[in-house]
Parts: C-alpha cells; sequence; structure tokens
C-alpha cells in the first residue's frame, strides 16, 4: 500500500450526506461504496439513492437497521440504483418506489474484504472507498482527531455503525483511516471520522466489503 | 422515546438471576470505592440483561441502592430522607475481567433546594441541583486540559458541586450548544429534562477524553442533549451485532496473481 491514500482528492466522494433520526448508516455506507466503484469503472461520480434501498430492500429494516451484505443483494436484484436526485433521501421508510428506468447504477456482485489492515490499505488504495462497519462508543461526543479508545471500550464484537473509508495516512505519526460518516458536516471534521489505522480499533477491520462493478 | 428517571416502586423487581450477581457485585464494588466501611451502600434489588459473544458478555444493569445515613449535611450527597439511588450499570466481562463501561445513578424523587442558579431558559434551581448531585457522584479522575469549555467546566466542578460559577458556566454552555445547534424543547420540563442530559454527557465526554490513546477531542456535538439509549436507538444500527447477512465471497488480495 502506498503511505498515504485519499479518494477525496480524486472526485470519488460525494459530499457529506445526513441521515436523520434515522437508522440507515448502512444505506449510506453501501451507496458511498458504490458511487466509488462506479466513478472507479466508468470515470463518473454519481450521487446515489440511500432512500431506495430503505424502501425496497426488504431483508434490511430501512430506519431500524440493515447489513451492508443484504444492500447489495438488494440493489443486484432490483437491477441497480437510481440517483439521489430522482429518488430523494426523506429520512423514513415508504412504498417502494424504484423504476428501473430510472437506475443509472448497477453492480455485478459484492465482496468482503481481508481483516488485515494493511491489506485492507493496499485494497483501497487500487480498488477505491471501503464500506465497514465499526462501534460507534465515543462518537456520539467526538469533535476532531484521531480516536482510539481503549479496546475493552470499544470491542471489536459490539459492532454498531457502519461507515465508509475514504483513505488512510499518518498525522504526527499516528496511522489514521479517514472515515465519511452520514450525520451531516456539523458532526466531526466537517462530517469525517478519523480513527486509528492498524490495532483494530473499534472492530474497523471486521466487517469490511465493497460492490463490485464491472 | 427518552428513558426518564423512573421512581423505585414503578415495577416490582424479582428475585435477581443468579447470572446477575457477579456484575452487579463489581458494579457496587466500583461504587463504593474509596469509602469507608460503614458508609458505603448496599444493593437493594437489582435486574437486568446480558448480551453473549463469543469473547465475553455485556450486562445491562439496573440496580437500587440504599445509601447510609449521613449525619454531616457539608458533605450529603442527598437529602438525609432520601436514601436510595436508581442506577443503571454497564458491565462488560471480557475473558473473565471486569470492566465497568456506563455508571448513571440519581436519587429517587429526591426534591433538594436550588443551587443559585437564576431561573432563565426555563432552567429551574431544583432540576439543576439534582443534576449536581447525580455528577457529584462520579468518580473517575479528569484529565488534563485538552478541551478548554469542557475542562473549565470540569475544573470548576471539582472545587464543588453546588458552586455558583460551575452552575453559572454550565448554563452557559448549555445556551450556546442550544444556539448553535437551534434547538428548542416542547416545555420548560423537556428544557430542564435536557439540561441534566447535557450535564451528564459533559462528563461522560471528558471521562472518554482521559480514557482516548489518540489524539481525538471530544465535548459538545449535536448530539449532547441526547441520552446514550436515545443516540444508539436513533442513529446507531443494532442489527450490525448480529452479522447474519449474506454470506458474501472474499475478494482475492490486490498484487495477488
Amino acid at each position: 500500500a502506498p503511505p498515504e491514500w485519499d479518494w477525496r482528492n480524486k472526485g470519488a466522494v460525494t459530499n457529506v450526506k445526513n441521515q436523520g433520526m434515522c437508522g440507515s448508516c448502512w444505506a449510506f455506507s453501501v451507496t458511498g461504496n458504490v458511487e466509488g466503484q462506479w466513478f472507479l469503472n466508468h470515470g463518473t461520480l454519481l450521487s446515489l439513492s440511500e432512500q431506495e434501498l430503505l424502501d425496497c430492500d426488504k431483508m434490511d429494516k430501512a430506519c431500524l437497521g440493515g447489513l451492508p451484505s443484504n444492500a447489495y443483494s438488494a440493489i443486484k436484484n432490483l437491477g441497480g440504483l437510481e440517483t439521489e436526485e430522482d429518488y430523494s433521501y426523506q429520512g423514513q421508510m415508504q412504498a417502494c418506489n424504484f423504476s428501473a428506468e430510472k437506475a443509472k447504477v448497477y453492480i455485478n456482485d459484492s465482496v468482503e474484504l481481508s481483516r488485515n489492515e494493511q491489506k485492507l490499505a493496499a485494497w483501497l488504495a487500487k480498488k477505491g472507498p471501503i464500506s465497514v462497519a465499526i462501534n460507534a462508543f465515543g462518537m456520539q461526543f467526538y469533535r476532531h482527531g484521531i480516536s482510539r479508545p481503549l479496546r475493552p471500550l470499544c470491542t471489536p464484537w459490539l459492532i454498531d455503525h457502519a461507515v465508509l473509508i475514504v483513505g488512510y495516512g499518518n498525522r504526527s505519526d499516528i496511522p489514521f483511516w479517514a472515515i465519511k460518516n452520514s450525520w451531516g458536516t456539523d458532526w466531526g471534521e466537517q462530517g469525517y471520522y478519523y480513527l486509528h489505522r492498524g490495532s483494530g480499533a473499534c472492530g474497523v477491520n471486521t466487517m469490511a466489503s465493497s460492490a463490485v462493478v464491472e | 422515546a427518552p428513558a426518564k428517571p423512573r421512581g423505585a416502586g414503578d415495577e416490582a423487581w424479582g428475585p435477581p438471576s443468579p447470572a446477575l450477581l457477579e456484575p452487579a457485585r463489581f458494579a457496587l464494588e466500583m461504587y463504593n470505592r474509596g469509602r469507608a466501611p460503614g458508609t458505603q451502600a448496599v444493593l437493594r434489588a437489582v435486574r437486568g440483561r446480558v448480551r453473549q459473544a463469543d469473547q465475553g458478555s455485556l450486562y445491562s444493569l439496573e440496580a437500587s441502592l440504599e445509601e447510609p445515613p449521613c449525619n454531616d449535611p457539608t458533605v450529603c450527597q442527598l437529602p438525609v430522607s432520601k436514601k436510595t439511588l436508581l442506577c443503571s450499570f454497564e458491565i462488560l466481562d471480557e475473558l473473565g475481567k471486569h470492566m465497568l463501561l456506563r455508571r448513571d445513578c440519581g436519587p429517587v424523587d429526591t426534591k433538594v433546594t436550588g443551587a443559585g442558579i437564576p431561573k432563565d431558559a426555563g432552567i429551574t434551581p431544583s432540576h439543576f441541583t439534582r443534576s449536581l448531585v447525580l455528577i457529584s457522584s462520579l468518580s473517575l479522575p479528569y484529565p488534563d486540559e485538552k478541551n478548554d469549555t469542557l475542562s473549565s467546566v470540569i475544573s470548576l466542578l471539582n472545587k464543588g458541586p453546588l458552586s455558583k460559577d460551575f452552575s453559572m458556566k454550565m448554563l452557559s454552555v448549555f445556551k450556546d450548544f442550544l444556539t448553535t445547534y437551534n434547538r428548542t424543547y416542547e416545555s420548560k420540563e423537556e428544557t430542564q429534562w435536557r439540561l441534566s442530559i447535557f450535564i451528564n454527557n459533559m462528563v461522560r465526554a471528558q471521562k472518554i477524553q482521559a480514557l482516548d490513546q489518540g489524539t481525538a477531542h471530544y465535548g459538545v456535538t449535536k448530539f449532547s442533549d441526547l441520552t446514550e439509549e436515545e443516540f444508539r436507538t436513533i442513529y446507531l444500527n443494532p442489527l450490525l451485532r448480529e452479522d447474519l447477512g449474506k454470506k458474501m465471497r472474499v475478494a482475492k488480495p490486490v498484487g495477488d496473481p
């Protein structure tokens, strides 16, 4: 892996979004990943619809939570994702209004990624932003800087939030993952969370995945 | 819905499950840490639930504690007539080692006198003092200065729970929060309740700050007026813990021929 990487500088990441009062982080994590995959394979950055997943992914539970692995299946089975503009976010589940004619993006498959953070970094630099799930301990009060909670306080087996890794690097020799969150730009560092890299902090390496776009 | 404080008699508590006794004893031990024998609180009742995984268990307990009578009014944390506390504990048992992750205790149905805070923004002294009583029972040490606003508040807190300076500072921080995040509440009672949560959260943020091994700063955010339970329920995704989703094929590592 290169020593640092940031997909934001390369046009692969849309603006930070806001899930509102709804536990739909899983949808934002997955659309962020698909946005990156589509950009890298087709050269266009499109902001994609989370609301389509809330309404039409019946394996998941909309604002009550969901799993990225199910969401990839739903996108594949539905026949793609519409754009944010065509199927805008409402922050609550509604009747499915997906139209195959309006789908702008499709995926071919999805893959589970390594738990080795060095391999994850190498994968990210070559292939694009990664959907991950973490233990959100302390995030309620996070303002800025690189977070590294004591391991027992942020155990990898109490995962409860899905986000998107868009880059990595070092700040004053402390390795970090740059993580795009979905709580708006008025949280964290303009909507981003920086988490220690290399120690399995908060289970960041336990549920890494990506869509496959050909 | 917000988990507002309940009275001890809201519902009957059955005998505690044997599985809860060990973590409950640990929580009590932590609660009484540093106290001389004879001044320690005793466990009256406990109930709760446990979530188990490969490497450990997470216990969420509600316990009723009874404080011994306090004869010195200058040091008493609760009015003499109110000795019962309702506590929420979260205890992690990982590989046989216990760790207290969360502790929130408050007196049951306590009515206490004012702390000298102005009647402003719908916040009454009695409710404010109640929050201070709750904070003063927290025992973790505070770290060096990292967040100016928060640290100054906490240093004032350490000077004495009923300090007027502390009251004013805390109210000022809360008012800034309301302005910054354009927050309004439906009633004075709601405002008072949110203030007590806000104060409790500032102490929690300071503890998280103290225990962080990176460079992160924790403090006031737009979620500072939510209880931990509200935050989890509204913004987080409990299904991820279950991980019963579709199994995906494993990606080929990059650079692998």
